[in-house]
């Protein structure tokens, strides 16, 4: 049986491709996974990967790592990248550049932002079906959460628990609004 | 210890840290080390560092949320079992990338596509939905896996008591073997910080170890995930205003992680009421416990030693369910008897499940997955 699965493995896959993305948004970009599912090898080695584009002033929202550590190097251009730990402390919040490396450990919370060019990276990560869970968004913890817990838990109205939950349309990766948007609708 | 960290983390069998860890003289009962204490309840720790602990590679935590208390939702880097000891209350997990599926009925089963525009057009219309809610009570086991954000409410008239087991050493946590609490919301002490560990409060615990009722007195220290992270880019990344953005981080919140609700908590959710099946399985599980139910006597050893307090007896709604109707001599009469299968029918269905599974009949695991008629 050896010979059946080992000689015969499927042991590359190319993920940079755009046309296999698994999130794709015109606005802010995409990112394509690789994991034991698609590429089953990795359930032996524990590991997947992660291949993501962000255009200019797009944002990969909030999340954290649900089962994995996560290593991200920067291919090409440079986003400014914000990893906050369990005390609530922010233990990086710079800009990542092209060549880099950053280790963001399992469960800590991180936020991506492309700031004035595109931002194109990879991540290895020590699992071989890594989730992760968005804090914003419409696949995330907010919207799990019922409006009555978030007003609770926030000390706002349901009305703005339910901007909280609903305002963001998009799963994973966002278009920024400018600046200026947002201090006028402050 | 960095290496035996890491040795402990890759093979879940080899609990402790290192060879010595579990070389233990003496066992000692344990008492909780720390205690904090929040708006509508306490959140009582134990030393992990404590021998027996780090022998065993685990945390353990205890709740004590008042009637009408809200755990904010958070997550930690261990697996965790909780006991309920008592009291009765909702639960929320949540789950990445499992719909909300509990759902008001006004919203009509259609899609909502979200988006301030419509959320302003529905206007009072619009109702809410999430994620499943589950309901627990005393004597249950909940089981949470790591880095899954979860909530409680107690909805009971008495302190609900949850016992906590973090299993810190198990394959499933990537990270060092010291139990981490990442909180959603709130303000919150975190509840196993241990003298010597970096961070914020570690320093404020030990000249105080036993926080003051009322939590911290309006320090302006942040603890949620959502304190680290710049608020324009979470007002960006939520499409929501700087002030709601703000919010976000409870900066001026003192009530600690278990915070009492205004009113009752509204919340989506099914009835507690049991269902048919649940009864069936009840007595079920009765008979195996105390063997033939029918002829069974209340003794002494197994009758309740409490008394069912009011709000835990079945009301007099959940007492009306249909008593089974009994077969008249009329239908017995008419009863079609069962036809015998044939040998060629037996032939067949034998063919067909060994085609399926492969072994002899049984259809085991992954192999059967792609097949249609399997119930797995």
């Amino acid at each position: 049986g050896i010979d059946e699965t080992l000689c015969t493995m499927r042991l590359r896959e190319n993920i940079q491709d755009p046309a296999r993305a698994d999130i794709y948004t015109r606005q802010a970009g995409h990112i394509s996974t690789l994991n034991s599912h698609n590429l089953p090898i990795l359930s032996w080695l524990q590991l997947s990967a992660e291949y993501g584009r962000l255009h200019q002033d797009a944002i990969m929202g909030p999340h954290w790592n649900l089962n994995a550590h996560s290593v991200i190097y920067a291919l090409r251009g440079r986003a400014r990248i914000q990893v906050v730990d369990n005390n609530g402390q922010a233990v990086f919040d710079e800009e990542l550049q092209q060549g880099r490396i950053l280790v963001v450990p399992q469960n800590f919370a991180v936020v991506k932002r492309a700031e004035n060019e595109e931002f194109e990276w990879v991540s290895f990560k020590t699992s071989d079906n890594a989730m992760i869970n968005p804090l914003a968004g419409r696949t995330s913890v907010m919207r799990a959460l019922p409006d009555e817990v978030i007003a609770n838990a926030y000390q706002i109205s349901r009305e703005d628990a339910r901007r909280l939950k609903y305002s963001r349309k998009e799963s994973t990766l966002f278009r920024a609004a400018s600046g200026s948007m947002i201090q006028r609708r402050a | 210890e960095a290496e035996a960290d890491r040795v402990g983390r890759r093979q879940p069998s080899l609990r402790g840290k290192g060879e010595s860890e579990c070389q233990l003289d003496r066992l000692n009962s344990l008492e909780p080390t720390n205690r904090i204490q929040c708006e509508a309840g306490v959140i009582e720790t134990w030393d992990p560092n404590e021998d027996e602990l780090r022998c065993a590679g685990v945390a353990v935590v205890r709740h004590i949320i008042e009637p009408n208390g809200l755990l904010l939702p958070s997550f930690a880097n261990a697996p965790q079992l909780i006991f309920i000891e008592q009291g009765r209350g909702i639960q929320g997990l949540v789950l990445p990338g499992c719909p909300e599926t509990f759902q008001q009925s006004q919203f009509g089963g259609g899609r909502f596509s979200g988006g301030e525009e419509e959320l302003g057009r529905r206007g009072p219309r619009f109702q809410d939905r999430h994620q499943k809610v589950r309901h627990f009570r005393e004597g249950d086991i909940l089981v949470l896996p790591p880095g899954t954000a979860h909530w409680v409410y107690n909805e009971g008239d008495r302190p609900l008591v949850a016992i906590i087991l973090l299993d810190t050493t198990s394959s499933l946590n990537q990270l060092d073997i010291n139990p981490r609490r990442f909180y959603l919301a709130g303000n919150p002490e975190n509840e196993h910080q241990v003298q010597g560990q970096r961070g914020r409060h570690s320093q404020q615990q030990q000249q105080q170890p036993f926080a003051r009722p009322g939590g911290r007195g309006g320090g302006s220290a942040c603890d949620n995930i959502f304190c680290g992270f710049d608020a324009e880019l979470l007002a960006e990344a939520f499409n929501v205003d700087m002030e709601t953005a703000r919010r976000l981080q409870n900066e001026n919140d003192n009530r600690n992680n278990i915070v009492r609700v205004e009113g009752r908590l509204q919340v989506v959710r099914p009835p507690r009421r049991q269902s048919g099946w649940e009864r069936e399985g009840e007595s079920e599980r009765e008979r195996h416990r105390y063997g033939r139910r029918s002829s069974r006597r209340e003794t002494e050893w197994w009758r309740p030693s409490r008394r069912e307090p009011e709000w835990e007896r079945e009301t007099e709604w959940e007492r009306e369910r249909p008593s089974p109707r009994r077969e008249t001599e009329w239908e017995r009469e008419r009863r079609p008897s069962p036809r015998r299968e044939t040998e060629w029918e037996r032939e067949r269905e034998r063919e067909r499940y060994q085609g399926r599974g492969g072994r002899g009949g049984r259809c085991d695991g992954l192999e059967c997955n792609g097949n249609d008629n399997n119930d797995n």
